[in-house]
């Protein structure tokens, strides 16, 4: 464990929680991709089906318990309890079109032929483009509110700085996971247009739009 | 050499 790791895992969980807090705190899921946190919520179920396998630390399975827990709370409360909120016109991003070639990609190239391991890197390669429904539904709507990208500017944040974790083991520690890596840098890059914006008009207390 | 991956990461 490194200060990037720590750091990015606590990013992670504060764009999570951010997430959470918006929806409840404004009793409205408007804006938000219904469909981005459902392949979230896929992530981690099929990252984290090693909670039944392995224990590796209280840490470990804590954090996994809470991402897991928290992307069924935010699915639960987008498509039931604030249903009549959810913008589906606006969500219209086809995920099959993500998760058919994702499944087929985690069959073919994959560490080991077994199942948890292809779940595991299904997960991984998901993950990298799981956020697309959501910037999908910001360039149809052109706008965003300002929490919604403190939420992605934090989940963004936390792969890149995962990317600093793994330069950092792969100098200290020789250890280097390609699949993770690559995966990772693709996810980060994806980000890298709404990172401009936000530092560009959010932080300089403009409302995020999109030019028309 | 082929490395696998880390359990521990999240």
């Amino acid at each position: 464990m490194n200060i990037f790791r720590l750091t990015g895992d606590l990013s992670h969980l504060a764009a999570i929680i951010i997430l959470l807090l918006k929806i409840w705190k404004s009793r409205s899921c408007a804006g938000i991709s219904g469909k981005s946190q459902i392949l979230f919520a896929l992530v981690f179920t099929t990252r984290y089906l090693d909670l039944f396998t392995s224990f590796i630390s209280l840490y470990n399975t804590c954090m996994k318990l809470i991402y897991i827990g928290c992307a069924y709370a935010t699915v639960y409360l987008i498509y039931a309890k604030f249903r009549a909120t959810y913008d589906g016109n606006h969500d219209s991003f086809r995920v099959e079109f993500l998760v058919v070639p994702v499944g087929g990609l985690s069959v073919l190239i994959n560490h080991d032929f077994s199942p948890l391991e292809i779940l595991w890197t299904f997960s991984i390669y998901l993950e990298s483009v799981a956020i697309l429904p959501q910037l999908f539904m910001i360039s149809k709507t052109g706008e965003a509110e300002t929490i919604t990208t403190h939420y992605l500017f934090c989940l963004g944040l936390y792969r890149a700085l995962y990317l600093f974790n793994w330069i950092w083991r792969f100098y200290f520690e020789g250890f280097f996971d390609m699949i993770a890596i690559v995966a990772g840098v693709v996810q980060t890059v994806l980000y890298c247009d709404f990172f401009y914006l936000y530092v560009t008009k959010v932080l300089k207390g403009k409302k995020l739009s999109l030019p028309a | 050499e082929e490395t696998t991956k880390d359990k521990d990461e999240l």
